[in-house]
Order: C-alpha cells, then structure tokens, then sequence
C-alpha cells in the first residue's frame, strides 16, 4: 500500500509582492522539516495518527505558524489554543478548545480521544486534564511573540473588522 | 492554523489540526479547528481533512465533513469534493483552504486564498512544498 501525507501552515494574503524572499525560504523550510516528520513515521510502517501527530507537532513548537509558540493574541492579551485531532479507521476523535498550558495542543486532543470518554473539552477542564495526563505543560509566555503582539496592537489601533482580520493575520 | 492528513500502508487516514484562532478573538470565540466534521474530519471510508480559514464559514457548511460525503456518497475524488467545498464557502463570503488525503493515497490541496502554507510527500515519491496561489 501506498502512504502519503500532506500539511498546511494556514492560509491568507500573502503574496509574492507581500512576503520578503527570505521570509519565503524559511516558511518553506519549516514546512519541509514538519513534512518530513511525519513522512519518516510513515515510511518505517507507521501508522496515520503518528504521522499526524509529529508534523503538527513540529508547527505548533515553529513560531512563524499561528499554532502554539507563536500563536495569535486574543483581544484581551492572552493565548486560547484549540486542536483537533481524528482516526479514520475507528472515527475515533478528540479536540480541546481554549486550551491555555499544554505545550503541543495536538498531544492534548489525541489525550482526549485515547484517554478520556469524550470528543471535546474546553477551557480550565480541558487544562486540568492536561495536567493529570502529565502532558508538558509551559506558561503562556511559551505562546507569547513580538510579531503577534505586534498584530493585536495593530489590530486595536486600527480597529480592524474580525472579517479583515482573519484575512490578514488568521 | 496548521493542520497534517495522511494516509498510512494499511490504508488507514488521520487528520490533525491546531490553531491560536483569530486575533483579537473575544466572548470565547471558537472557531472551526476543534470542532470534528467542521475543520478537522477522518473516516476510512472517505478521506481526512484539516481546514483553515475564516472558521465560521467552515463550520456553517460543516467542510470536514461535506468534503468526505461527497467522496463517499458521489464518488467524487479528493480534488473534486475539496475544490467544490471550497468553492461554495467563497460563494457564502468565506476564504480558506483545505487539505485532503485519500485511502487511495492521492493528496489534494483547495484554497481560495492567495496563500497557504503547505506541502506533501508521499510513498511515490512526490516531496513538494509551496506557499503562494500559482
């Protein structure tokens, strides 16, 4: 049988004209090192979930993606993360969302699936359960970068519509 | 938002995604990443999809989902059912994109944005990345 696998760093307005070339060559670096996480699991036989599991992983740990370290502010200053995570073969499923000290939200989602009688948790529940999981867990600072914080500034002093916003910094 | 498919030597797809969500979300906001069928979907019988994008479109056509249905139900491939999901959430004033990977080991990508990050490998030996539309 044949694996494959694909990923995405998000989507947006950037654009040949917008993005640095530098900027470019990195991005694409750091997806090539995620890729290629996972496609080592699969071609030593490993399963799917794995594969997935180890690029999200690598993303979430890379602060040029909106994903853990490096994720995007909420309007208050802090760092909600939400993941998701599903296996094809049983449709098994777990997510959390608004997660708050969990080093890699995508570890915590596939907790939740294998380890807990639920699909979502959210919240405060969803950061106890992290924590009696003894998933890593980091203070929010770990999220925290110059450039997102930058952005929510921008976006306040602009006022920005959440539509504009999603466009430009989702 | 990121995200991974993949499809594994027995045939079996896993689909992942993670997300900070929206800046200056507030009211606890939640967006479609965590929510299965809306931007994180997997089923054997189908394909596993991971989204982003302007979640609440993603979520009002339950994407995920609606992109497995139609490959399983109208025998549409990866590409087709992604392209017409993401076609429709343009129509409904989203943007985003997707990604899709098959038990039969075929990929997709499907975006209406200028960019997404993405790439993909597989056992054939395809091994791409690319950030812009073109």
């Amino acid at each position: 049988m044949a694996w494959s696998i694909a990923i995405h760093g998000g989507a947006g307005s950037m654009t040949p004209a917008t993005m640095p070339e530098a900027a470019q060559a990195e991005h694409l670096a750091a997806l090539e090192v995620a890729r290629d996480a996972g496609s080592a699991i699969l071609a030593a036989g490993g399963g799917a979930l794995d594969a997935v599991v180890a690029a999200v992983a690598v993303l979430e740990d890379d602060d040029k993606f909106n994903a853990g370290r490096g994720a995007v502010f909420t309007y208050h200053g802090t760092t909600e993360l939400d993941a998701a995570i599903m296996d094809g073969a049983t449709r098994g499923a777990g997510a959390v969302a608004a997660a708050t000290h969990t080093r890699n939200p995508v570890r915590l989602a596939r907790a939740v699936m294998e380890a807990s009688p639920h699909v979502l948790l959210s919240g405060p529940g969803a950061d106890e359960f992290s924590r009696e999981q003894g998933l890593k867990q980091v203070d929010p600072d770990w999220f925290a970068t110059p450039e997102r914080w930058r952005q929510l500034q921008e976006l306040k002093a602009r006022k920005l519509g959440w539509y504009d916003v999603d466009l430009k910094y989702g | 938002t990121v995200g991974a498919v993949a499809v594994d030597d027995a045939g079996h797809v896993a689909a992942a995604t993670s997300t900070g969500g929206l800046t200056g979300k507030r009211w606890g906001r939640i967006g479609d990443s965590p929510l299965i069928g809306a931007g994180t979907y997997a089923d054997d019988r189908a394909c596993a999809v991971s989204a982003t994008g302007a979640g609440e479109f993603f979520i009002r056509t339950a994407a995920a989902h609606e992109i497995g249905a139609r490959m399983r139900l109208l025998g549409e491939s990866a590409q087709a059912a992604a392209d017409a999901v993401i076609a429709e959430i343009g129509a409904l004033g989203g943007s985003g994109g997707v990604i899709v990977a098959a038990p039969d080991g075929s990929t997709a990508f499907a975006f209406n944005t200028p960019g997404m990050y993405r790439a993909r490998a597989d056992s054939g030996g395809l091994c791409e990345a690319a950030i812009f539309a073109e």
